[in-house]
């Protein structure tokens, strides 16, 4: 049965890759299932966090902000920053889509703060290009500038030209 | 889309584009 678990993960993954987001579903469903039946906390967290991203391809930003929030809280559970902080960024990637800017600037404004702590410069600049974006959009235009000039400073750090 | 939705979903564009590369290994 364990087995069973981890090959509907492969599964899963590699119907994601071959962007059969409905077959990808199905297969780690089963993978959370199963995860589930033996209490296997890190195969749930990767189940949700798989979901959460085939249900973004699906168009379904609901769905998806419910599995990355089960996701967030497992990570949380589990004592992984990195993770925790990975789920933040999903989180408010996918309210930005669902365009409501105040929860992706909660969830932005924590990735920030986690990327500050593990000195995570590519996610720090992320964060902060995302919250320009988000604060533009909600027309705080002073609050858009700081984090577009952070943003800035950044970039020039980690030369990314892009 | 207006000026301002163009602009917004960037970020969120280049989050996609990793994310379709992007999968919890077992």
């Amino acid at each position: 049965r364990p087995a069973q678990g981890r090959t509907y993960g492969n599964l899963g993954n590699t119907q994601y890759l071959l962007s059969n987001f409905c077959n990808a579903v199905d297969s780690h469903k089963m993978r959370l299932l199963i995860a589930k039946e033996f209490g296997d906390l890190a195969a749930e967290r990767r189940a949700y966090c798989n979901l959460g991203n085939a249900y973004i391809f699906l168009g379904e930003f609901e769905k998806a902000a419910e599995h990355y929030k089960r996701a967030l809280q497992l990570a949380r559970h589990l004592r992984d920053r990195a993770v925790e902080a990975q789920a933040c960024y999903s989180l408010g990637n996918t309210y930005t889509l669902l365009q409501d800017y105040e929860r992706a600037i909660d969830y932005h404004l924590k990735h920030l703060i986690i990327a500050q702590d593990l000195g995570d410069k590519v996610g720090e600049g992320r964060a902060c290009w995302s919250l320009g974006n988000a604060h533009t959009a909600l027309g705080n235009h002073d609050q858009a500038m700081h984090f577009a000039e952070r943003h800035l400073e950044i970039s020039n750090e980690t030369g990314d030209r892009c | 889309p207006t000026r301002m939705h163009v602009i917004q979903v960037d970020s969120v564009q280049r989050w996609m584009e990793d994310l379709r590369h992007m999968t919890e290994v077992e």
